[in-house]
């Protein structure tokens, strides 16, 4: 992960959930 | 430009109830911009960045997944309380783009852009083998029978004449030669039982709206003559205070492109 000396680097890789749940059904 | 060049976004789990929050401010604020169509409600959270925005605040950038509900959009119900267009009926989805501030925890709308297209035939056949296509509304049939379906409102009516707003949806069923039809109307300054001339009708300064299902069977080799079905809901006169932060529909709706599933913002 490349950041700036100031934003902290999360300790590992964060998954981030998306795309998000399907509240109805998808076409 | 994307806001704040230079820095970075923090990212966010789509399902994290700050972007859920985030997302029904966007909802809410773009069916309270949308005057054609019907309303939509919030599917599915496809992405979310946040930036961070000088002097203070955040920026949600947003991609979410719409449905059509069955509440036309100038109806006064609650998206809440309005039913998701199902599978069987052709369903349109929406895919927007959203700029959402957040500022001393309140959410913002900056931008919002959005397009709504209808399942494809191939899902529909799917889902339902025998279940109609949605019909262009430039269609003859289709403009045939908003044409007579908003006569018979018109003659049965006994107060304002009502002139068309425009046509939401429409399906032809080849079956049984009928052309079923929704459409908006609005109210004008005469009497329906009166009108000779509808030309010379004006929409009422305090607007009101009204909503239409129709239907149109062509007489056939079984049926001798046509027959015309409707049946129309008229909003209440939405009073609209002077600071009022809701949008008001423009007084002549802008023309909407002839498309499949109107256009939304």
């Amino acid at each position: 992960n490349v950041a700036q000396p100031s934003v902290a680097v999360a300790a590992g890789p964060v998954v981030h959930l998306c795309p998000g749940r399907i509240r109805h059904f998808k076409i | 430009a994307p806001p704040n060049l230079g820095l970075s976004y923090r990212a966010l789990d789509c399902d994290d109830p700050e972007s859920e929050q985030a997302a029904l401010v966007a909802m809410d604020y773009l069916n309270k911009n949308l005057f054609r169509g019907y309303k939509h409600t919030l599917n599915q959270i496809d992405k979310v960045k946040v930036w961070p925005r000088r002097p203070m605040g955040e920026v949600f950038e947003m991609e979410i997944d719409t449905l059509e509900t069955t509440c036309h959009a100038l109806d006064p119900t609650p998206v809440a309380n309005c039913s998701v267009r199902s599978m069987a009926e052709h369903a349109v989805e929406g895919d927007c783009d959203f700029h959402v501030l957040k500022q001393d925890g309140q959410f913002t709308v900056l931008f919002a852009k959005c397009d709504s297209s209808p399942d494809s035939a191939e899902d529909l056949r799917k889902v339902c083998p025998d279940c109609p296509l949605l019909a262009p509304v430039n269609n003859t049939k289709v403009v045939r029978a908003v044409e007579a379906a908003l006569t018979a409102f018109n003659t049965q009516s006994n107060g304002s004449y009502f002139q068309l707003v425009e046509v939401s949806r429409a399906q032809l069923v080849y079956l049984t030669h009928t052309t079923y039809v929704e459409f908006a109307i609005a109210a004008t300054d005469c009497v329906a039982k009166e009108v000779t001339d509808p030309a010379k009708c004006n929409l009422l300064a305090e607007k009101q709206y009204g909503f239409c299902k129709g239907s149109l069977t062509e007489k056939g080799p079984l049926n001798g003559n046509e027959k015309v079905a409707v049946t129309c809901t008229v909003f209440p006169i939405q009073p609209q205070p002077d600071n009022s932060p809701v949008a008001t529909p423009p007084a002549k709706l802008p023309e909407a492109p002839v498309v499949l599933g109107p256009l939304l913002l």
